[in-house]
């Protein structure tokens, strides 16, 4: 059981997060049919911009996190962006997004230049996602506990990051006990794709070098 | 590598609230 306290916390991220829009032109250009690769790429950086802004809007609004030090805010969240998008990208995949879009946008990705041996990763990560069938609040203290990740380079004041985090990463928990208590492995599995996510990190660079070459 | 720096650029905007979400 959730006390009160924690439950007003899953609530009010939970609510934050949904906040996270998907911009109604983007689903627009997704539709359209007839488009290079490179309007693909061209279309796949806006994406990733509008989310990295969607993903600092939900970040703010965590507890705690505006009284941190403000380089370590940075630090945090550029240690995470990549992350967090892919985590949210897992969302829209196995989710939010129609049948229709979902079609289109991989079709998008795997004809936009990018490299086969970054697009296999992406796709399998998206579908080993799908296989945890997490509900909106997993969704959401993940995508927050990976953020308040006091271990991230250049943090200098880790100890309040991990006051921030602890607490998430109790209630997450919980919520995994609740939501799937035929499944006692749950919340360790959920911990294991977040080690999963940091090898996006590196991938994610190398894709954009790779890219950038080509 | 400049993909990094335009990340950062990107993250301090938001941060100071000077973009339209």
């Amino acid at each position: 059981e959730l006390t009160r306290e924690q439950q007003n916390l899953v609530n009010y991220i939970l609510e934050a997060h949904l906040k996270q829009g998907f911009p109604a032109d983007m689903s627009n250009k997704l539709l359209r049919e007839q488009s290079s690769a490179e309007e693909n790429f061209l279309l796949l950086t806006e994406m990733a911009t509008t989310h990295v802004q969607v993903i600092v809007e939900f970040t703010k609004k965590l507890p705690g996190f505006q009284a941190l030090d403000h380089e370590d805010q940075i630090a945090l969240l550029k240690g995470s962006a990549v992350e967090a998008m892919f985590l949210r990208s897992a969302q829209i995949f196995n989710e939010k997004v129609p049948e229709d879009h979902t079609e289109q946008l991989e079709d998008k990705i795997r004809n936009s230049g990018i490299s086969q041996e970054y697009i296999t990763p992406m796709f399998n990560f998206y579908k080993s996602m799908g296989d945890l069938k997490m509900c909106r609040e997993e969704y959401a203290l993940l995508t927050a506990i990976t953020i308040l990740s006091p271990d991230r380079q250049y943090v200098r004041n880790r100890e309040s990051v991990e006051k921030l985090q602890e607490p998430l990463i109790e209630v997450l928990q919980k919520i995994c006990k609740r939501q799937h208590p035929g499944n006692p492995q749950h919340f360790a599995c959920l911990l294991g794709r977040l080690t999963e996510l940091r090898t996006f990190n590196h991938q994610h660079a190398e894709m954009l070098m790779s890219w950038k070459v080509n | 590598p400049a993909s990094n720096l335009g990340l950062e650029d990107i993250i301090r905007k938001a941060l100071m609230g000077n973009i339209e979400t």
